[in-house]
């Protein structure tokens, strides 16, 4: 029995299901004075952005715009190593496909300019430049929840010119060359699910917390914004590239960053720049990769309940594997995928399996349970690092009928 | 490519040292 709990959580099925009542962490009140935000999903009741602005997604609509935003970033990796992407070539992906949205369910709130304005940020390590909805909206602004920023009453904005570097950094930054008006530097940036901001390019005072303020950051001021942005004020790229956040900030933090992501949809997490609130059971893997935006890692193995899979190498050396805040559900190499499957249906074999919910396929309905004893997975980084799974990162359920394994395969090996 | 989602990152701190080229994770260090 001893053996059996080392391999396996057991938990109450209604810890995977959404609560209507906030419940943030005690830890993000602690941090909060060094360089953290809280972040909170944007969908539960943590989140200040009300029904009117966010439209709740089914469970089946955030796994198709998973799907594009997985899309957008295969589509830019293909780009960059010159291999031929057989899906990006379709019409569902655009050519420029400057970068990716997804869902992107996890907001946090800064304040811009001075006096400082309180903005509603998604935050994503998968995209470089950070914007904003501003007035006066020259062409088109989607609903957000707080006031739109409007440069005009701020005394620390200014506009970028079209001969600054900067400027030309918006190249890389956003995967579309920047334009220029009247002298001032005009950047377009388009996700993977054809959402976009397109607007001036502008510098101004980013204020973290009341002891962390960024002068002079960087950022898109945007007079065209359509998409899925689902009343955020916009997006906050934490990405790899000199525009990011994470670069702008070099001097000040170091280009350290940490977060916790809130382990359901009724708690807060926290985002904290620097290394002040690191700890020191952190083990690490060497960051890989040479892309300019994406965090690459090295994963060489998985284990499901105490057994590691009989996974090639290979398998995982072919496609590589990135890590991004903005993509919901593990893509892994189909054979890698398959293997993982079935070990968890060996293990899972009581409860009865049911239909598949979009890219997931291993379903299980446990409508006569309360609780659920699930195996343990831990995925094996490059260096040996050993990371357990907690039990939500296992899961994901779509009411108690369809519980599903939170993982899926790519579409081939080399993908 | 395979990518690491944010279902598989909760309940787990995500430390990125970008200088340091390494990014880490820590059990516990959400609660």
């Amino acid at each position: 029995e001893g053996e059996e709990a080392h391999h396996y959580h057991t938990l109450q099925l209604t810890s995977l299901l959404p609560s209507s009542v906030c419940n943030p962490s005690a830890l993000v009140g602690n941090k909060r004075s060094r360089g953290s935000l809280e972040v909170v999903h944007k969908h539960g009741p943590c989140s200040t952005l009300n029904e009117d602005t966010v439209k709740s997604l089914t469970v089946e609509e955030i796994l198709t715009n998973d799907q594009s935003r997985v899309d957008s970033i295969r589509a830019r990796l293909a780009t960059k190593t010159g291999k031929k992407d057989i899906l990006g070539s379709k019409a569902t992906i655009p050519a420029k496909s400057g970068s990716t949205i997804g869902s992107g369910n996890y907001i946090v709130t800064v304040g811009l300019g001075t006096p400082a304005k309180q903005l509603s940020l998604i935050f994503d390590t998968g995209s470089d430049l950070t914007w904003t909805q501003c007035e006066p909206c020259a062409r088109s602004c989607y609903d957000q929840k707080e006031p739109i920023f409007a440069p005009s009453k701020s005394t620390t904005y200014s506009n970028i010119s079209c001969t600054a570097t900067q400027c030309s950094e918006l190249t890389s930054a956003t995967g579309n060359d920047p334009g220029c008006s009247a002298s001032t530097c005009v950047y377009g940036i388009q996700y993977g699910d054809q959402s976009f901001s397109v607007g001036f390019f502008g510098k101004e005072k980013l204020t973290l917390t009341s002891k962390d303020v960024v002068n002079g950051f960087f950022f898109g001021c945007g007079q065209n914004n359509q998409g899925l942005f689902g009343g955020a004020a916009g997006l906050l790229g934490l990405g790899r590239d000199r525009l990011s956040i994470v670069s702008q900030t070099a001097n000040k933090y170091r280009k350290v960053f940490s977060y916790c992501l809130p382990s359901r949809s009724s708690s807060t997490g926290y985002l904290t720049f620097g290394s002040s609130g690191v700890g020191r059971k952190v083990k690490y893997t060497r960051l890989s990769g040479s892309s300019r935006s994406f965090y690459g890692l090295t994963l060489t193995a998985i284990t499901v309940g105490g057994t590691k899979l009989p996974i090639s190498p290979t398998v995982f050396q072919t496609s590589g594997i990135i890590i991004d805040s903005g993509t919901v559900i593990t893509r892994l190499p189909p054979t890698a995928y398959s293997a993982l499957s079935k070990a968890f249906k060996a293990q899972m074999k009581k409860y009865p399996l049911t239909r598949s919910l979009s890219i997931l396929d291993t379903c299980y309905d446990l409508t006569n349970y309360q609780t659920v004893e699930i195996p343990k997975i831990s995925v094996l980084w490059g260096g040996n690092t050993l990371v357990e799974i907690a039990p939500q990162g296992i899961l994901y359920a779509n009411g108690v009928s369809q519980v599903c394994l939170a993982f899926a395969p790519n579409g081939d090996d080399s993908d | 490519i395979g990518i690491f989602g944010n279902v598989q990152q909760k309940s787990l701190a995500v430390v990125y040292d970008v200088a340091g080229g390494r990014v880490g994770f820590a059990q516990g260090g959400c609660a």
